[in-house]
């Protein structure tokens, strides 16, 4: 600072810890959000008996340039980043998606009075992945 | 929708011509384009397909909804509780292989309630079932028939019942009266207490029916009960007033459609992850969930494999 009175003016330790944590953990980067529904908002709990709530949650946010082992996405992933960068911006960037769901029961009533219990596959978002 | 490559994405298009009988608030799919819908529900989960078919304008306009049996609602409800978290996620612990029951309750019935002390209390219920709603990819691993029990004064603290069952064969081309196709008889001892349910297995006697797909079983079923337990009290006495409602079917199934959990699968996919802790062998397990005996031969094989 003494050499070059323009430089950046001293932060405290606890900014400087903010600053660093944004490089550590990167803000509106790609991951699972909460979201809950219930089915009576829908006024589908006239035929769904069970569950009251459900948690499909969703996946939302930036793909880093070089995702790999965070997201556990294919190399696949990198390609098109490059791909976009170098050889053709129309092709779009990686998107954040679901990697992986968990199953759902639902209790139903069917048209002709009987009671229908089901598990339905790939319901609820638990991971999210670049791709 | 797993088959993204099918997907014709047509920037064109900001809506979707939904077919007809859909109403545009309802349908969750509008967004997708158009090519996807035309070619029909084949992409929707089932419980989007059901529930895009069941709008509330399609609720009211069919045909007056048969209201379940109270009784049968309340059994199906618990059953959910074990099977399923709050969260309606399938538990893992229960282990059982079916990914759908179904429970139909007779559409029509005709009980013929007559009272011989000599025989005890004869109930003899005439049931159609009518199976419409199982489809082609649910397998039947096993059928039970579902009585709810109540007895309004408890007089014995065991009784024991005598069931004759036969299935009823309808030759519609012939104006003869249906004729019985095969029939069954066993008795069942069950202690009174607080049971409320009494499940009487009848997938082998079933089993043909299921299998070919037919939409309509016609049984009749003739119940006779008595005080006390056959084996103590060799001669059975003293008839009793038991309530027996006409019982309800209960069909366990395997869906082996796409859409449904296949909880197998999953476990074997968890396996060849390194992520997932190993799983320990489960015991052999009856298709609901009871667990049996694992035994040394079914051990070693799973610690060869």
């Amino acid at each position: 600072r003494e050499e070059n009175p323009k430089a950046a003016p001293a932060t405290s330790p606890s900014n400087l810890s903010e600053y660093f944590k944004q490089f550590l953990f990167p803000q509106n980067e790609c991951e699972l959000h909460n979201f809950r529904l219930s089915f009576s908002q829908l006024k589908w709990d006239k035929w769904i008996i069970a569950p009251h709530r459900y948690s499909p949650q969703y996946c939302k946010g930036d793909c880093p340039r070089v995702v790999g082992h965070r997201y556990g996405s294919p190399v696949h992933t990198m390609v098109q980043n490059i791909i976009y960068e170098k050889l053709d911006s129309s092709v779009p960037r990686p998107s954040c998606v679901p990697a992986e769901y968990s199953p759902l029961s639902v209790l139903t009533l069917e048209p002709d009075g009987s009671i229908l219990y089901k598990e339905y596959e790939d319901m609820i978002a638990t991971k999210c992945t670049c791709r | 929708p797993h088959s993204r490559a099918r997907v014709t994405s047509d920037k064109s298009s900001g809506a979707v011509a939904a077919p007809e009988d859909i109403t545009s608030e309802l349908n969750p799919l509008l967004w997708l384009p158009k090519g996807v819908v035309s070619r029909g529900y084949g992409l929707l989960p089932p419980l989007l397909k059901v529930l895009s078919d069941r709008g509330p304008q399609s609720w009211e306009s069919q045909v007056p909804r048969l209201q379940p049996d109270s009784r049968a609602l309340r059994y199906m409800k618990r059953l959910y509780k074990m099977s399923a978290t709050k969260e309606g996620i399938p538990k893992a612990s229960r282990g059982h292989l079916y990914n759908t029951v179904r429970l139909f309750t007779p559409c029509s019935e005709c009980q013929h309630h007559h009272r011989d002390p000599r025989e005890g209390d004869v109930h003899s219920v005439d049931l159609l079932f009518n199976l419409d709603r199982v489809t082609t990819l649910e397998h039947l691993l096993k059928s039970v028939l579902l009585y709810s029990f109540d007895t309004s004064v408890p007089t014995s603290p065991s009784i024991t019942c005598l069931c004759h069952l036969s299935v009823k064969e309808h030759d519609f081309s012939s104006q003869v009266c249906p004729s019985v196709s095969h029939s069954i008889a066993f008795s069942l001892h069950f202690e009174v207490g607080r049971r409320k349910w009494v499940e009487i297995d009848v997938t082998s006697f079933l089993q043909p029916l299921i299998a070919t797909h037919r939409r309509n079983i016609h049984l009749a079923v003739n119940v006779t009960c008595l005080m006390g337990d056959p084996q103590h009290s060799p001669r059975l006495a003293n008839p009793i007033h038991v309530a027996l409602v006409p019982p309800s079917l209960l069909l366990y199934l395997n869906d082996t459609s796409e859409q449904a959990y296949h909880r197998w699968n999953s476990l074997r996919h968890r396996r060849k992850s390194p992520a997932w802790p190993r799983q320990s062998n489960s015991p052999h397990v009856e298709p609901t969930g009871d667990r049996g005996t694992e035994n040394s031969q079914g051990k070693r094989a799973s610690r060869r494999r």
